[in-house]
């Protein structure tokens, strides 16, 4: 039987059956993709399984990469306005050699959103790890920056197109240093509104999510999409 | 030849059985986050030769049946899936990433004999 079970499971894409230690909440888009797939089979109506229509790719493996990173602590703060420093790491081990990567979206939760107690704007900034690092004991060095948006805050969730850098990662997967994350604090001195920015940064602390969702496609399992003449 | 009509009730007659796999019975809950099973079905039943053709059967069922009849030695048509249908699944893998696939061929939709 075990081994029934491990040809079926290579057929499903996996080595073996997953162990895993606690369950992840399953992200918003995951369950609203799911249970409109779930409504659609009920009631009979057939769609393109290798096309996420609310995502707008083709693909047909949706996989929430949790950020496995950590916060950096420096001793020299580079700027006077800045909040915090993290590094973000996504293993994409998970993917396929077969699959091809559609989307890779990163998702930066900065905390809920309210039209109450409204902060400070802030800078988020995203630069490659262009060199290694000593997990946990040598600082990442950012490279080259190849983000920088002002958003106000509290804002909810932030997305970033992530598929040129991830397609790098996935084909050469020694060059996954992760990224630096940088988060400023902007001054507003026409509001009138005198901000704690130690507050704010302490409440971005704990309140700061990041994942990363990736379609891919695998081209043995979708056939490709035939253009209407 | 005249080929003899085989006494069988309707009842055993190839046609779609109801079937519900719960994943706990296979120890998958464990990392199947949802659905909790699904109603997979499965095909069985004879495929006597004189209703091979209303049997939702393919052309090849029907001449291997001709051929069961002239020879028996080679095997009659059986009762399978002749329409599938996909699932859904979202689960979690070992590197804590969470999953949402969708897997071809999962449910019986209809059965008939090839």
């Amino acid at each position: 039987v075990q081994f029934q079970e491990y040809v079926f499971l290579q057929f499903l894409g996996l080595d073996k059956a997953p162990s895993p230690q606690k369950f992840q909440p399953v992200p918003y888009i995951l369950k609203k993709i799911f249970q409109d797939r779930e409504a659609a089979a009920t009631t009979g109506v057939s769609r393109d399984l290798c096309y996420v229509k609310e995502l707008g790719v083709r693909g047909n493996v949706l996989r929430f990469l949790p950020d496995q990173g950590f916060f950096l602590y420096p001793k020299k703060i580079s700027q006077a306005s800045s909040c915090l420093q993290k590094l973000l790491y996504f293993n994409l081990s998970a993917i396929k050699e077969r699959e091809q990567l559609t989307l890779a979206q990163l998702g930066l939760d900065l905390g809920p959103n309210s039209y109450y107690n409204l902060g400070p704007e802030l800078e988020l900034a995203l630069f490659l790890v262009q060199e290694p690092h000593v997990w946990g004991q040598t600082t990442p060095k950012p490279g080259k920056m190849f983000v920088l948006r002002s958003v106000p805050w509290p804002q909810g969730a932030v997305h970033f197109n992530l598929l040129d850098v991830a397609k790098d990662w996935n084909d050469n997967p020694r060059k996954n240093f992760g990224l630096f994350l940088e988060i400023l604090v902007k001054e507003d001195r026409d509001s009138g509104v005198n901000f704690q920015p130690e507050d704010t940064c302490a409440r971005l602390r704990c309140s700061l999510h990041a994942s990363l969702l990736v379609v891919t496609l695998n081209p043995d399992q979708c056939h490709p999409s035939r253009k209407r003449r | 030849a005249a080929i003899p009509v085989p006494k069988l009730s309707c009842k055993n007659l190839c046609h779609r059985h109801q079937l519900f796999i719960n994943f706990r019975d296979l120890g998958w809950h464990k990392w199947i986050i949802a659905p909790k099973g699904f109603m997979a079905n499965y095909c069985h039943g004879e495929c006597p030769f004189s209703l091979t053709i209303s049997l939702n059967s393919s052309n090849y069922a029907f001449m291997q049946a001709l051929m069961h009849a002239v020879d028996p030695e080679i095997p009659q048509a059986v009762c399978i899936p002749t329409k599938l249908s996909p699932i859904s699944m979202l689960y979690q893998d070992n590197n804590d990433n969470v999953i949402l696939r969708h897997y071809e061929d999962m449910v019986v939709d209809e059965c008939g004999c090839g």
